[in-house]
């Protein structure tokens, strides 16, 4: 699920 | 972006100008941990590695350098600065902060999210930060009493991980697919090893004394 989402957070 | 994660990373960036006044504005850094500067200069070294290859914002960028840039002059000025760092009580700052490095790479290798160079990083960084306070805490106990700026530096960095955790809750029930385990429960480890910490700040507070905490 997490792969499609850049790692958007600090 | 929603208010609680930018609340965080505001008190994040509170808590290092805050850190950064103290040792200039008094030229010390006693009661500072060298070790826990360190490993958040490591923390951010190994997560930001995606600055140069993913532009995600101008927010992004300009967030990740000044953390980058900052916990690297803090332990810089802790270990070659000629004034600063004769006030680093070294001899209080014991805490063998190379096993946590140790521990939390292994367990890096082994829960990831997915077995990559930068991933494997990624986790190690994630979980070095849950337990990077460690070492500036257990010098707190020992050196007894904290110093106003001190403090008030653990209890903004101690924010900044309860504001994440609004802003995981936020964001699972906002957002279809986000999940972050990696993240969330790493982050839950490091609020939960503030609380002490924020109890008796809590109560030196309420009663107005000099914050102790108990040896």
């Amino acid at each position: 699920a997490l792969n499609g989402q850049t790692k958007d957070e600090l | 972006m929603n208010i609680f994660r930018l609340a965080g990373d505001m008190t994040h960036l509170i808590s290092i100008l805050v850190l950064l006044l103290k040792i200039y504005a008094t030229k010390s850094c006693s009661g500072i941990s060298l070790k826990t500067q360190e490993l958040y200069a490591l923390v951010f070294l190994t997560r930001y590695l995606d600055l140069l290859t993913d532009f995600i914002s101008i927010y992004n960028t300009v967030m990740k350098l000044v953390f980058i840039g900052s916990s690297l002059a803090i332990v810089w000025c802790m270990r070659r600065h000629r004034v600063v760092r004769r006030s680093y009580d070294k001899e209080l700052d014991t805490f063998r902060h190379y096993f946590l490095i140790a521990a939390t790479f292994a367990l890096a290798v082994l829960v990831y999210e997915k077995f990559t160079f930068r991933e494997i990083l990624w986790a190690f960084s994630i979980y070095l930060e849950a337990v990077a306070i460690l070492p500036q805490l257990v010098m707190l106990q020992r050196s007894g009493n904290v110093d106003n700026l001190t403090g008030k530096y653990v209890f903004f960095l101690g924010a900044y991980r309860a504001f994440y955790i609004l802003n995981w809750i936020y964001r699972y029930f906002t957002e279809a697919r986000f999940t972050r385990w990696i993240a969330c429960v790493s982050g839950l480890v490091q609020t939960a090893l503030y609380a002490d910490f924020f109890y008796y700040y809590f109560i030196s507070w309420k009663n107005n004394a000099k914050l102790k905490l108990p040896a």
